[in-house]
Formats: structure tokens, sequence, C-alpha cells
């Protein structure tokens, strides 16, 4: 099946978008 | 199936649960143990990475603890009892240079599937804030799949920047539960 994947870059991203 | 996210969030693989022990010696083990939240998009786990207490500021005794829904952060938990834990011991001055720094990263790897096809392996993390070190382990269902524990293993290593000068071991939760003295055997290093 699919695996949902998240680098940290985009984690960390995640964190200071409003 | 395609998880039903709120409209904007991103949603995680997996929901996951967050819990905090704090060590009160007038109560049982599990009574210390709290289920503090669930969550499963990114921006929920920031909201609570944001609310809750750093690691570093914990006071001596205190976990977090962070599983998969529906596994208990203790060794008899159906999907703990076959597998171990890869280790991190800290030494003492660790606490206010790296600690929370490795939390952080631990817990990103967890929530975005860091491990490949393995990720499924995976049950949780635990830190022990302790006035001897601090500890973080990352904890796996299987025990005896070799490819799957030292990939985790490797990733992990490579996650927290440890130099490859540094070991660290794995532990079958079995052989920590009857360990003789203080040290366990490690099952697989890297």
């Amino acid at each position: 099946g699919t695996r949902i994947i998240y680098d940290r870059k985009f984690l960390l991203e995640c964190k200071n978008s409003p | 199936v395609l998880v039903a996210a709120p409209l904007g969030k991103h949603p995680l693989q997996h929901r996951w649960a967050l819990w905090f022990f704090k060590n009160d010696k007038s109560k049982t083990w599990q009574a210390n143990l709290r289920l503090v939240t669930k969550f499963s998009t990114v921006e929920d786990f920031w909201a609570l990475y944001s609310h809750i207490q750093l690691a570093s500021k914990l006071t001596s005794g205190c976990d977090y603890s962070l599983f998969k829904d529906g596994i208990e952060p203790m060794w008899e938990d159906n999907r703990n009892k076959c597998g171990g834990r890869w280790l991190i011991t800290l030494a003492k001055q660790q606490r206010h240079t790296e600690l929370d720094h490795f939390w952080l990263e631990t817990l990103l790897c967890l929530i975005g599937e860091s491990f490949g096809e393995y990720s499924s392996e995976v049950c949780g993390a635990v830190i022990n804030i302790r006035a001897k070190g601090d500890k973080i382990a990352v904890w796996t269902c299987e025990a005896e799949d070799r490819d799957g524990v030292t990939h985790i293993g490797r990733v992990y290593k490579e996650r927290l920047g440890l130099s490859s000068k540094v070991v660290i071991g794995y532990q079958a939760h079995a052989d920590t539960a009857t360990k003789s003295g203080s040290l366990t055997k490690n099952k697989f290093v890297v």
C-alpha cells in the first residue's frame, strides 16, 4: 500500500508556517 | 483508503499517542503513567509539541513516550513483548546541549515514517529523565528481524548525527526484563 512519509525539512517548515 | 484529514492539515501515516510518566512513589507504576493526547496530523503534532514542557525541563524520574495508537508504552504490550529498543544513553551534561534536539529528531523520525518499509516495525519511543543520565530509545516490535532492526538503527544513528565512532546497541526487552546486574547484552549494534 502507499505510505505517507515526511522528511525533517518539510516537518520543520510546517512548524513555522502560519 | 484515503485518510480523511481536516482541510489544509497534513495527515500522518499513523495516529500517535503521547504518554507522560511522573515518578510518584506513593502510587503504582501504572497509576503514574498518563495518556496526554493523540494526534494524526503534522499540524496537531506541532501544536502539542509547542504546548508541552521540553524534556530537558522535566523533573528527574519523568518520562515521555510516543507510541502508535493502540500500543501501550510497556514491555508487556502485545506489540512490544517480542521486540526491543535502540538505546541512546546520554552523559549528564548532554541534557543541556543535545537532549531536546535528540528527542525532537526521534519524534520526527517516527511521525515522518523515516525507516522505509521497516517503519511498520516501529512501535514508539521513550525518553527517561534521570539524575544518573538521561536515555532515549526507539522501540521496535520484532527483535529477531535482523534486517529490519539494523536498518532502523543505522537510519536512526544517522538522523541523530552520531559519529561513526559512536556505537549504539539494540536490546531485546526479554533480556532487559531478566537482566542480572545492571548491564543488558546487546543483540545488535551499529
